[in-house]
């Protein structure tokens, strides 16, 4: 319906405009309605502005920009209406170390709220989950699952109750 | 509904039965290229109910059967198992006095499927009816494959609603 | 027809004049995301008479002109010179006893665009003269842009045909 | 021309089924024309068999098999018709450490034939460059190049002529 449309789309808008700063490190971003007027069947247009730079056509914005912006749209999704749980298949390919650092550190903060499986090839991502699953071919063609690593997160509380496989 | 645990079997690279334990709040699968990483993603989609093949990279539906390696001849059963914390209270009412919910999938070579919650046989809408609603299941937006994240900024503002939609 | 240097002013994120080398056979390029890299292959496209902006990612040509930052205002002109080193005897021959040939390629705010072979003013026909068939120029294969090596496998088998075309 | 095409297409093949066995360390893959009695419109089916599984539909293949197996079929083509360059930006993303060393091995072996740019996040590829050029905003949007460090490969005997910017 017109009006839960318009409310998940200005609490979703707020919310895009609170991540995004926090993702780029500055800069801001916002959603706005293509034909507001027709909320049937309007579409969402992004407008972001990495720090620094000019407020521009988000085409022009470079792949780990995209992928970053991408990352906070979602976010703001789930902080609206979270689901339970949430898979994301090397998202973080096209970040540089920096902003995958950061995108890790929002995950975690994600998931008082939702339970988040990544799969991933940068060591950054790894150390900050709280297990690591190695899937392995050993044998050529058949998949395995091997050791369950539990990251020693000290700094981290969220001690897994139980860790035998 | 959070996922406890996924068991498959006869699933795509996973040939032998194999259970992968999800307790913890942030868990990362990592291995080489090739090695099945996102198979597992495609179990979890097809256990939740996907229909069409395309969205799990395959031409038929029979593409998620084991279809043989080096060593090993082909299957003729894919099994696939998610096991929910029902402790939440999000779930179906059918369902609530449950601690634990699952879902089960299987796909014979002759065609024939079955779906399965808490092992009893149900129908597919059983299984979808479980997640509507409840935010339960799987939303567009909560399963994000590989490749597709930069999708969401180049797509056009139309097709972005779809996501919208769904949270509302 | 090797590349020994590209020198960008006004184009895209490099607003002011630099000049790249490109003296070795294998050069890595480096950098965090957003800070120009993929742009410096839009120059050489660009440079080597790329006529569609969408092919750049931008929506009309100007796009390619450096439109401002935090702290400095538009600029009025892109221009980009690509510096090749033409020892090889590729080359057309009309530029056989040249050691190096340079192009260049001008955009003005205006609209109005200049191309230039060795600092004379010349059409883009000449610089597509120049290329053709010399196997000198940017072929569809020799070029890869971010995000699309994927796609030479995913396409359809029509779509690949071009790629052998172009090298038959 | 009918005739172009097939010279083009056998060649190119044959190369195919070199290059395809050594980036994946076996396996094996060949090209095939979708419609042979009519040359002027086939299409080109890739048939690959990563080392250890069964022949499939390349579809099934996993990112960076698909990845791996362009490459393969971009460097085929490259043996038959080099260009005088090659520009290849962020392709080695999807692929793992052992594989994306393999690639890189493969694009020295190049560099005989043609000239290569990458552009990449990742260090095995940076240890295998002759040259490093990088980036930088340091004043936020506007791009900068900045010091050129050479690679000393002392293994590679390619030094390059000169180095100061
Ligand atoms: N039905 C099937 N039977 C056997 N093997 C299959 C089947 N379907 C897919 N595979 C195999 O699974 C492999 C792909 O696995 P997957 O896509 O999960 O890899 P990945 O770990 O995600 O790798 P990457 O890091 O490259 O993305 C392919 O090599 C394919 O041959
Ligand atoms: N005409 C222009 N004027 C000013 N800046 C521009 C212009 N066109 C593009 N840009 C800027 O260039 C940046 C993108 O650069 P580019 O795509 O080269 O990044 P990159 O180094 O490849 O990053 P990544 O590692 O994420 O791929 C964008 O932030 C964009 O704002
Ligand atoms: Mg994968
Ligand atoms: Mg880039």
């Amino acid at each position: 319906s017109r009006k839960k449309f318009k409310e998940a789309f200005s609490v979703i808008n707020e919310k895009f405009q609170e991540i995004f700063p926090r993702l780029f490190k500055g800069g801001q971003a916002r959603l706005q309605l293509s034909d507001p007027d027709n909320l049937l069947e309007t579409g969402v247009d992004i407008i972001a502005q990495p720090p620094g730079k000019k407020l521009g056509n988000i085409e022009l914005m470079s792949g780990g920009e995209k992928a970053l912006t991408a990352v906070s749209l979602l976010f703001a999704i789930f902080l609206y209406r979270p689901s339970p749980f949430c898979l994301l298949d090397e998202v973080d390919a096209p970040l540089d170390e920096a902003n995958v650092g950061r995108f890790v550190d929002l995950v975690q903060e994600m998931t008082s709220r939702s339970q988040f499986i990544v799969i991933t090839h940068s060591k950054v991502t790894m150390e900050g989950a709280d297990a690591l699953y190695g899937v392995t071919m050993q044998e050529p063609g058949v998949s395995k699952l091997i050791s369950v690593k539990l990251v020693d997160n000290t700094a981290n509380t969220r001690t897994p109750e139980h860790a035998t496989q | 509904m959070r996922i406890k645990s996924l068991t498959l079997s006869g699933f795509k690279s996973f040939c032998d039965n194999t259970k992968v334990l999800f307790d913890n709040a942030l868990t990362a699968v990592v291995g080489p290229n090739g090695c099945g990483k996102s198979n597992i993603v495609d179990a979890i989609r097809w256990g939740l109910g996907e229909q069409s093949a395309k969205n799990l990279r395959g031409r038929g539906m029979d593409d998620v059967i084991f279809n043989g390696s080096e060593k090993r001849g082909p299957q003729s059963l894919a099994e696939v198992t998610i096991t929910f914390d029902n402790t939440d209270g999000l779930s179906h009412p059918l369902y609530v006095d449950y601690p634990e919910v699952s879902v089960t999938r299987r796909l014979h070579r002759d065609g024939t499927s079955e779906y399965l919650i808490n092992k009893t046989p149900c129908r597919l809408k059983d299984i979808t009816d479980l997640f509507l609603g409840t935010g339960g299941g799987a939303r567009a937006y909560s399963i994000i494959e590989q490749g597709r994240i930069g999708l969401i900024v180049s797509s056009r503002s139309e097709d972005r609603r779809a996501m919208f939609e769904e949270a509302a």
